[in-house]
């Protein structure tokens, strides 16, 4: 029986192949407006599957969005595909949506570092690196999020390779971050790049990687955007990054991608990582609202 | 699951420790750089308005507490046995499967 997306349960974790299963279900179910593509293959040569939503045109303005770059951080994974079917069921339904996609396209990788994901379900929980060989050292992987060419090396990063936040030999060392850069560049009309982390209950904007503001401070965190983001659901305060440096919107932002953002998903209090899968659609919901609300102010402030 | 038999021979635990101040933040930094503690801190000490949440191998929890109390350093138990979270989320996954 061919199962549809409407079976797929999304009120609960799933390993890689059912989260890559259910991708090809909603680029069958929606193929109108959404396509698969592979931009890559990690360091274990899995797969990296950017599902694209478009309604035709050339090389059109785009929004990037990914997750669970950090693999431990499932809430993020979970709520990327919640995010899918929800982007591709509000097509002709919602007119906001509509109007988005009818002017620009959405690019979507739910799994940024499937190695990482695979191996917190077959042997640590924990891991939050990717599984990559360091040369010279028993420790594996490195932190993807210290990894990106933005300040790199600097403070809030380890140069101990068994160090959970080791930001690696050199930049883009991992070719799961060398993929996505690459097919940004390629790309060459991004306009916002937004990463799904957890956990703390945060939207980040650059920089972590030195105390200054950005150029566009004012209009990232003016306060109509801020009120416009947060609804008493989501809760979400902006702040400067905690000193990091290598992270993924730093480079973004750097770039010229002027709408650079990290969500830091629901924070209970209790779970962290742990996050039961009750609470996966509520949290993909809550994080919803402040996703359409930036992709809005991109769509009407073309730059 | 965290390398099972590592988890049956200690329980981990993860503590939420609220800093008052910037020197309490320094201090937290510095536990973080101890790396015979073996702490993965979830999130990272950076301002006195975060929590700091850290995963505590059982057999160094006694002495990380016995530091963070006698710098008066406030802490909760965020998970008091992880393995006991683990094993549910495990339980939940094995039932939606079915």
């Amino acid at each position: 029986r061919e199962r549809t997306t409407s079976t797929f349960n999304y009120g609960t974790y799933h390993s890689l192949d059912d989260i890559y299963a259910e991708l090809d279900h909603l680029a069958y179910e929606y193929s109108d407006i959404v396509s698969k593509l592979e931009i890559g293959r990690s360091y274990e040569n899995r797969p990296l599957y950017v599902l694209k939503f478009s309604t035709g045109g050339r090389n059109r303005r785009a929004i990037w969005i990914d997750a669970g770059i950090h693999s431990r951080e499932w809430v993020t994974q979970a709520s990327a595909v919640w995010m899918a079917k929800k982007i591709a069921s509000s097509y002709g339904q919602d007119p906001s949506i509509t109007s988005l996609l009818d002017n620009m396209d959405i690019f979507l990788l739910t799994v940024t570092n499937p190695d990482g994901y695979v191996f917190t379900h077959t042997t640590n929980r924990m891991w939050r690196k990717t599984r990559s060989r360091n040369q010279g050292s028993l420790c594996i992987g490195v932190d993807p999020n210290r990894n990106w060419d933005a300040g790199f090396g600097g403070p809030g990063a380890s140069n101990n390779p068994c160090s959970e936040s080791y930001h690696g030999p050199r930049a883009n060392s991992e070719v799961e971050v060398q993929s996505v850069v690459n097919f940004i560049e390629n790309h060459g009309n991004i306009q916002a790049f937004i990463t799904l982390h957890s956990y703390s209950q945060l939207l980040m904007y650059p920089y972590g990687y030195k105390c200054t503001q950005p150029a566009d401070h004012v209009e990232l965190v003016r306060p109509e955007l801020k009120s416009l983001l947060c609804s008493p659901l989501c809760l979400f305060s902006l702040s400067l990054s905690d000193q990091a440096s290598g992270g993924s919107i730093d480079w973004s932002y750097d770039y010229g991608i002027k709408y650079s953002f990290a969500f830091e998903l629901r924070d209970t209090g209790r779970y962290g990582f742990l996050l039961p899968a009750s609470q996966i659609i509520p949290t993909a919901q809550e994080t919803w609202l402040g996703l359409k609300k930036i992709m809005e102010h991109v769509r009407d402030n073309p730059y | 699951t965290v390398s099972a038999d590592l988890m049956f021979s200690c329980r981990h635990q993860v503590l939420r420790i609220k800093t008052r101040n910037e020197e309490e933040v320094k201090q937290l930094q510095l536990l973080e750089s101890l790396e015979h503690l073996e702490l993965d801190f979830w999130t990272s000490p950076s301002s006195p308005a975060l929590p700091v949440d850290v995963r505590i191998p059982a057999n160094n929890v006694q002495a990380v507490k016995a530091i963070l109390e006698s710098h008066g350093i406030e802490y909760s138990i965020l998970i008091e046995d992880l393995q006991v979270v683990l094993d549910q989320e495990k339980r939940d996954m094995a039932d939606s499967q079915q």
